[in-house]
């Protein structure tokens, strides 16, 4: 499943 | 990585690195809402749930156990320390938060990034908890007037967090053609919102100097 690229953010 | 992203981890760790220099340090609550400590550790024992399954990059990985274990460590300072305990305005830190975290736990159920997964429903929550979460917070210090400055530095460093962070997913918009993320926008523009009337009663009052206390009407 990817990733959203939001979820690399703290 | 963009230059503003990584100002914006430094600024919340600033934030958090001044709170606790406040509450464990100084062993003092004054100006300190548990009501925000509380939603705070929510916010990010829920976010970064996905520890337990996703690895990012060491960076990631270890700034997230740094804000569980400082949020945590925090609230469990203005619960369960003597000194903080007697320093805590417990009857001026009167925000009904119950009308904050129901809400958004209804919103993060019905508006999230995919409907399917259980974690985007969490993981919207919490973004939706996090723009709210400082509203306590400034409730209390409007209620006291005047802000220490320590926690006027506090509430300083975490604002600018998010104005940096609203910078950039400007920047991510622009150079990275898959990054699309509407909800963080209007939360994060939201919660930087809520800080513009502190920022600049903050502004006011430190022009002559950094030691100057800040004073709310």
């Amino acid at each position: 499943e990817e990733e959203l690229p939001s979820h690399d953010e703290l | 990585m963009n230059i503003f992203r990584f100002l914006g981890d430094m600024s919340h760790i600033l934030s958090f690195l001044l709170l606790l220099h406040k509450i464990v340090g100084g062993k003092s609550a004054a100006g300190i809402s548990l009501r925000t400590a509380e939603m705070y550790a929510i916010v990010f024992c829920t976010r970064y749930i996905d520890l337990l399954w996703n690895f990012a990059s060491l960076y990631n990985y270890l700034l997230k156990l740094l804000f569980i274990g400082a949020s945590l460590t925090i609230v469990y300072f203005m619960r369960y320390g003597p000194s903080q305990k007697a320093t805590y305005n417990a009857d001026e830190d009167a925000f009904p938060v119950q009308y904050l975290i129901a809400p958004c736990a209804v919103l993060g159920v019905l508006i999230n990034q995919d409907h399917s997964s259980p974690f985007e429903m969490v993981w919207a929550f919490s973004i939706y908890l996090e723009a709210v979460a400082i509203l306590p917070q400034l409730f209390l210090l409007q209620k006291q007037g005047e802000v220490e400055n320590l926690t006027s530095h506090y509430v300083f460093a975490l604002g600018a967090y998010r104005a940096l962070y609203l910078l950039n997913w400007m920047f991510r918009f622009m150079t990275e053609p898959d990054y699309q993320q509407r909800i963080v926008w209007l939360s994060g523009l939201v919660q930087t919102a809520l800080y513009c009337d502190f920022f600049y009663h903050y502004y006011q009052s430190k022009k002559g100097g950094l030691n100057k206390s800040v004073k709310l009407p």
